[in-house]
């Protein structure tokens, strides 16, 4: 079952138009989703979020084929062998308590022109509407990806903050709330993976409080760079580099199917 | 059963019957009802076949199973039948008009996990309990 292998006795016939179509009804049905989704792949289909998910999704394939038993063999050959996967053992902990994990990609497209004091400041912008009622977040993380830039700054350290929106006004700088302040080394190449549970809690139960984020960088000395200089991959970056938003979810509602 | 039939048969000697009156012994039950009694059937279903591989990113379709089959009475082992589907088979033997024999249905189920894009491009990675029928039985 698990290799995807039809067992010989089985009998395969192709399903006419409307038992497809009934078919398709019922499996949405199961999956709980009202219609079929249409995702819009214009940035290619498997950037960092899913690429990120799709590691979770064999975590837990693997996991339920081996059930129980071996699952932390399984953890120690991860991190000797082949060095850490992209989710780590934290996320693996959230994995377990989860029923749903989703991905969110930024849609902040172009940068847009900030005040002068706030030029070095990215924006990221994260849709959380469709998240199924009855979901509640039990964490959350902001995930972006750092590369090497020891040419430009030697051994300097960098002071990257996180923000989040507040509230935003039409003729003066938005209201920041610092969310954390982290210290990186300019050679530190690797995801970086900031907690931001209690914001995304908020953007789900007030989804109007949902203005996103706002990182800027600053050297040791107290000088602002831009996100780019500081080695943080953009828009512009390779595509499993690309920075997202993944928060795990435990069912608090217990969904009952109407009858059809 | 009576207790005077239970001990009239007891003191009867092991010998087989004449004629057509002879019921089947609990063997000869399991070779003729072995292809109607309840059971656990395979269905895949493919998620590629849906022409569902631009939403959903994995698996490409799982071997969902499902139950079928009599359940008849003598409630063979294999069956796995609950306490009150053996009360239920002897009930509609009294009053098979009115009472419908147990179902067969799954009795043991697993989970599958999918994982899949929604309308915004995000991804959601969903367990599904109950998706897969992995033992059938009388209920």
């Amino acid at each position: 079952d698990g290799n995807n292998e039809v067992h010989p006795s089985f009998i395969h016939r192709r399903l006419r138009t409307h038992e497809k179509r009934e078919m398709q009804k019922e499996i949405l049905s199961i999956l709980g989703l009202p219609h079929r989704p249409r995702p819009h792949l214009s940035h290619g289909k498997y950037n960092s979020a899913p690429l990120f998910m799709l590691d979770l999704y064999n975590t837990i394939s693997s996991e339920e084929k081996n059930e129980v038993e071996g699952m932390l063999e399984q953890y120690q050959s991860m991190y000797t062998t082949q060095g850490p996967p992209l989710a780590t053992y934290q996320e693996n902990a959230f994995l377990n308590d989860a029923d749903m994990v989703m991905s969110f990609v930024n849609l902040v497209e172009d940068d847009r022109e900030l005040s002068p004091h706030r030029r070095h400041h990215k924006e990221f912008k994260f849709n959380l509407s469709q998240i199924p009622e009855g979901e509640a977040v039990t964490a959350s993380e902001f995930r972006l990806y750092k590369e090497c830039v020891s040419r430009t700054f030697r051994n300097e350290t960098l002071l990257l903050n996180v923000y989040q929106v507040v509230q935003e006004h039409p003729n003066r700088e938005a209201d920041l709330f610092l969310l954390e302040s982290r210290r990186l080394w300019a050679a530190e190449e690797g995801w970086l993976e900031f907690d931001i549970t209690a914001t995304s809690n908020l953007w789900v139960m007030s989804p109007h409080n949902n203005m996103g984020l706002q990182i800027r960088v600053e050297t040791s000395s107290g000088r602002s760079i831009s996100s780019k200089e500081a080695g943080l991959v953009g828009r512009d970056g390779a595509l499993e580099k690309q920075p997202f938003m993944v928060a795990f979810f435990k069912v608090s509602e217990v969904h009952i199917r109407t009858a059809r | 059963s009576t207790n005077k039939n239970r001990n009239k048969n007891r003191n009867r000697p092991t010998q087989p019957q004449e004629g057509g009156s002879r019921g089947p012994s609990p063997a000869e039950y399991n070779s003729s009802d072995q292809k109607t009694a309840c059971r656990r059937h395979e269905l895949y279903v493919s998620f590629r076949e849906l022409g569902w591989q631009d939403w959903i990113i994995a698996p490409e379709g799982y071997a969902a199973n499902y139950c079928d089959g009599e359940c008849s009475f003598p409630l063979n082992a294999h069956m796995n039948a609950t306490n009150h589907a053996i009360v239920q088979t002897l009930v509609h033997l009294m009053n098979p008009e009115n009472v419908p024999k147990p179902c067969c249905a799954p009795t043991k189920l697993h989970a599958i996990s999918v994982l899949y894009f929604d309308d915004n491009s995000n991804v959601i990675l969903k367990k599904y309990k109950n998706m897969v029928v992995r033992a059938c039985g009388c209920h």
